[in-house]
């Protein structure tokens, strides 16, 4: 394994995680004195670490706080809000370690759920969510340490994480057995081949990348690359689909539509309302196109290809047909990001390197379906045909901005306020002096009549 | 040896033919059919 310091068993980690890639990949944790058995997702899109605190209909254990001696409660409330779901829970701090992580016990803060909304599905094993983004998107607020943040505090690792999802190809719902591998504090080399291409994390708070161009078939979707970064583009383990903004899904499915030899496809497909099912003996899969994604390379002259084979994005469903094989579409359309989600992580090891503050994917050791290899990687490519930033900022997105904003406009409604009451003023007084009648006035008056 | 000459026959990569349009089946459950959106 790659760990200089020779601390961590990357080996111990691989194949920790289990799950899919629609209810999600989770690892098991032991929280608490004496320890509780948590199955909890991985997520690189929040940033809070939360427990279910009390039963819910979906899930069929929960943490139980009083049955843990070194809880410690810190009485504050926290609702997290997801792009789907919610809950609200009980801030505290407690032990975890890790039966398939790194050695030892971590004081980490814990909140326990004991509300939520569309957050617990039907037919999960996990009862919670660690959140392995940036501080900044903590619930209430970026001072509560997240999880990762406090191991690498706490036992000194390297700043550093990486993940494979394997269910490539694989029906869903999955078996979820043996589904993945969390690497926290490094990289481990037989989860990928070939070289690891690294993207920068342009702003720390999701891990947010640039996106520069998509392909078809070969063919360029030929939007403006601000589009594929509106509002964000980020790479996210809890999000199950590719999600695309509106603007470029259509242009994606109209490509795929135009490229793929499938004749009337029903609109609903696209759509994620329906599955399509063919008869057995036929394999969808050599009749649809590849899709790439370019990202900007850390020299950010060049960028690097992902490619996807249709087997990661036209994706198996268990149904009850007899004599079909259903499929789903991987890609859905997002009205406010780019979402990096489970449809492409299953191609690829993606290494989070906060510590060099950059993305890189290698091809997945389990990128494999039926002996093909599903996923490719390319580069280095030139960036001349986009623009040099691909990221319009939001000014409005940091908490201080907001606040400038709110006081700058208080000021101006002031200002306006004040200039309203000195138009006012004058104008009394013209009305006073016209009311005061006088021969003058009088005469100029009748004559104006 | 009739493969082998039937390669030879047909150097040139052939182009699938269509394939014929899909059955649409609506999902098992159309709730959870978009999975996680975290």
């Amino acid at each position: 394994a790659s760990d200089p310091g020779g601390q961590i068993n990357f080996f111990s980690m691989v194949d920790n995680l289990e799950g899919d890639s629609g209810r999600g990949y989770y690892l098991e944790l032991l929280i608490g004195t004496p320890p509780q058995k948590m199955n909890i997702l991985v997520d690189t899109g929040s940033s809070n670490f939360a427990v279910a605190g009390a039963l819910n209909p979906d899930i069929t254990t929960f943490f139980d706080s009083k049955l843990s001696t070194s809880y410690e409660p810190l009485n504050t409330q926290v609702t997290v809000r997801y792009t789907q779901g919610s809950w609200t829970g009980l801030l505290g701090k407690d032990v975890i370690s890790m039966p398939k992580g790194v050695n030892g016990t971590f004081l980490i803060n814990i909140a326990s759920i004991f509300q939520s909304e569309n957050f617990f599905l039907p037919n999960i094993n996990w009862q919670g969510i660690l959140g392995l983004a940036y501080s900044t998107l903590a619930k209430p607020s970026s001072s509560v340490e997240p999880f990762f943040d406090s191991l690498v505090q706490q036992e000194n690792i390297p700043n550093i994480f990486s993940m494979q999802m394997c269910g490539a190809g694989q029906p869903s719902p999955g078996i979820g057995i043996n589904a993945g591998s969390l690497v926290l504090g490094g990289i481990e080399p037989s989860l990928y081949q070939g070289d690891i291409w690294y993207t920068p994390i342009t702003e720390e708070w999701y891990y947010q990348v640039e996106v520069l161009k998509f392909e078809v078939g070969g063919q360029n979707l030929n939007l403006d690359c601000t589009v594929y970064n509106s509002d964000k583009a980020i790479v996210d383990s809890g999000t199950t689909l590719l999600r695309l903004p509106d603007k470029v899904f259509n242009a994606m499915v109209d490509a795929i539509v135009q490229t793929s030899l499938i004749q009337n496809f029903n609109a609903e497909f696209w759509a994620g309302l329906q599955l399509a099912c063919w008869d057995k003996t036929q394999d969808p899969w050599n009749y649809f196109p590849d899709i790439s994604i370019y990202l900007r390379d850390t020299n950010s002259s060049r960028s690097f290809r992902l490619t996807l084979k249709p087997q990661l994005y036209i994706q198996s469903v268990l149904t009850f047909q007899e004599s079909l094989n259903c499929f789903r579409f991987g890609i859905s359309q997002s009205a406010s990001a780019l979402v990096i989600g489970a449809t492409v992580m299953e191609g690829f090891y993606v290494i989070f390197d906060r510590a060099e503050k950059r993305v890189g994917f290698a091809v997945s050791s389990c990128a494999e379906v039926s002996g093909i290899t599903v996923s490719e990687i390319a580069g280095p490519f030139g960036t001349s045909d986009v623009s040099s930033n691909c990221i319009a900022r939001n000014p409005l997105r940091e908490p201080i901005m907001w606040i400038i904003s709110y006081s700058l406009m208080s000021l101006c409604g002031m200002i306006l306020l004040v200039l309203v009451i000195l138009l006012l003023l004058p104008n009394r007084h013209r009305r006073d002096d016209m009311e005061t009648v006088n021969d003058e006035s009088s005469l100029v008056q009748h004559r104006w009549k | 040896a009739a493969c082998a000459s039937a390669n030879f026959i047909f150097p040139l990569k052939v182009s699938p033919a269509e394939m014929k349009g899909a059955v649409p089946v609506a999902p098992v459950t159309p709730k959870g059919a978009p999975g996680l959106l975290l």
